[in-house]
């Protein structure tokens, strides 16, 4: 098991942005991201799921500080692209599980979650590499949830 | 440019599913990824953006032979959930970028989105790490994105 998952790790400068109901058409998601990397806003995770009635959501996450610079920047996108509205969260964590060996492992990101569920931790994002599973959290859970990662990972 | 991004990737055994409206409370996360643990479906990527309402959409990829075992495992925790219900996408890929520059490069992911905008290719979901950002497109679009994404990355 320990080969599997080699190590918990957390990031408390975190901020989440999102968009709702954009046109699911090529050149939004560049709308969006180049209008944030022009203004020098740093992104960090990145999450579309899934479309519905041609509509999707965009979320990402940035640094804590970004966030009253990149408000302004992501209303006046909205608008452009006929997105229905923003929502953004602050006071938020990052928990992520990383390990080469997940690749092959159904259980592991289930594992992940399920430890979180137990401590009553609320999962707001997902998003995945080969590599990592990151769950965005509320900051004030963060503590429990390495805590509750380490054990359920034996590590 | 070419230390910031160092290679292309792409998968064609890509299939989508996707939960929507699912409660936004702990536990939920659990129970469809456990579900699909214990059937043996290996998960690769898994995406949750934005909740709304107190709901959310969870997304994910299979291997595409692996879409017949897992719709009925998802529609059964949809019902369970009472998630409001289940879509599915075949014949596509997954094309990412990939470098160890990119975590501070704001404009990288958007550098992606552009090229594959200025081939008229749809995104359909979006995953990042600090290495790695993946896009789900239409499998027939595939060799277009890659090309697009040498000639944009100077690889
Ligand atoms: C929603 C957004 O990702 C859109 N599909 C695009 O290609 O830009
Ligand atoms: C939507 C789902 O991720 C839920 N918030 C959970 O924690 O399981």
């Amino acid at each position: 098991n320990n080969r599997v998952v080699s190590g918990v790790a957390h990031d408390l400068n975190v901020a989440k942005v999102a968009l709702f109901d954009v046109p699911d058409r090529p050149g939004i998601a560049r709308a969006v991201f180049k209008a944030l990397a022009d203004a020098n806003i740093n992104v960090d995770m990145i999450v579309q799921a899934a479309m519905r009635d041609g509509r999707n959501d965009i979320a990402f996450t940035i640094a804590k500080d970004d966030l009253s610079r990149a408000l302004p920047v992501v209303e006046r996108v909205c608008r452009e692209i006929g997105a229905s509205g923003t929502a953004y969260g602050e006071d938020l964590a990052k928990v992520s599980i990383v390990g080469s060996g997940m690749m092959s492992n159904p259980g592991v990101a289930a594992a992940m979650f399920a430890a979180l569920a137990d401590e009553g931790i609320n999962i707001q994002m997902i998003s995945t590499s080969e590599i990592k599973v990151s769950c965005i959290i509320a900051a004030d859970e963060i503590e429990r949830a390495v805590n509750a990662l380490h054990a359920a990972f034996n590590l």
